[in-house]
C-alpha cells in the first residue's frame, strides 16, 4: 500500500517522462 | 576559434555546437555526440525545419502528435531550454540527454528530478505543486479519483518524504526520499543512451571526426 500511495511514483509514470519515444522512429 | 570554414560554418544551422566542446562536458564520445545529431535533425527538422527544436516539434517527437500538452513534457522542455528562449539548440539537447545517461551518478539524476518537480522554481516541492502534478497524472491516465483520495495520496507522501514536518520537500529531504526509492528515478536513465551509435549509423556519412 505505501507504495501505491506514493505520488512521485505515480507521476514518474507520465508519457511526458518517457523520453525514450524520443529514439522511436 | 575565429578560424572556422566558410562551407562547414554555412552548413550548420544556428543551435549548432561543435561535437568536439560537447563531448568533451559530457559522458558521451564525439561518435556518440555525432550521432545525436542526426536524432537532432530529424526532430529539429520536423516541422518548422530551422534546426532548432520548438515545443510541437518536441510534443511530436514524445507523442507523435504536435498539439498533445502534457504539463511533464512542457517541464523537460522548459529544463531542456537551459537559455529559456523557447527552443532546444544541439548543445543543449546534448548536455540535457547526459543526465539521463545510463553512467551519470544518481546524484546529478535526484537533482534534475527534483528541478522537474519543483514548478514553480521556489526551491522546495510544495503541497500544492504536488497536488497539481497528481492531478495532471490522473487526467493523463483518465483515472476518475475523488477529491478526497487525491488529497489522501498526497498527505501520504508528505507523511514519507518531508520528513522535518514543514509542509515542503526540500533538496535534501528529497535526495533521501529518492535514495530510499530509487524506482522512482527509472525515467530519469535512458538506456538508448549507451547504444546511440548503433541507433544512428549514419552519422558517419556526416562525421568531421577521424576516431
Amino acid at each position: 500500500k505505501p507504495e501505491s500511495m506514493n505520488a512521485f511514483a505515480l507521476i514518474s509514470r507520465s508519457q511526458g517522462f518517457n523520453l525514450g519515444n524520443l529514439f522511436e522512429k | 576559434m575565429g578560424c572556422v570554414s566558410s562551407k562547414e560554418s554555412r552548413r550548420r544551422p544556428p543551435g549548432y555546437e561543435d561535437p568536439n566542446t560537447l563531448a568533451r562536458e559530457t559522458t558521451f564520445s564525439v561518435n556518440e555526440v555525432e550521432a545525436l545529431y542526426e536524432l537532432y535533425k530529424r526532430i529539429s527538422y520536423s516541422i518548422t525545419k530551422d534546426g532548432l527544436i520548438h515545443k510541437e516539434e518536441f510534443q511530436l517527437a514524445l507523442f507523435r502528435n504536435s498539439n498533445k500538452r502534457n504539463l511533464f513534457a512542457d517541464r523537460i522542455f522548459d529544463l531542456f531550454d537551459l537559455k529559456r528562449n523557447g527552443v532546444i539548440e544541439f548543445g543543449e539537447f546534448v548536455r540535457s540527454l547526459d543526465v539521463f545517461h545510463p553512467d551519470t551518478p544518481v546524484e546529478e539524476k535526484i537533482a534534475f528530478a527534483f528541478r522537474l518537480y519543483d514548478l514553480r522554481g521556489t526551491g522546495f516541492i510544495g503541497r500544492e505543486e504536488l497536488k497539481e502534478m497528481v492531478l495532471a497524472i490522473l487526467n493523463e491516465s483518465e483515472l476518475l479519483l475523488s477529491d478526497d483520495a487525491v488529497e489522501e495520496i498526497v498527505d501520504q507522501t508528505f507523511r514519507q518524504a518531508d520528513m522535518n514536518g514543514d509542509g515542503k520537500i526540500d533538496p535534501d529531504e528529497w535526495k533521501v526520499f529518492a535514495s530510499k526509492n530509487p524506482a522512482l528515478l527509472k525515467n530519469m536513465t535512458l538506456p538508448y543512451l549507451k547504444d546511440i551509435t548503433m541507433a544512428f549509423p549514419s552519422f558517419v556519412l556526416n562525421s568531421g571526426a577521424s576516431d
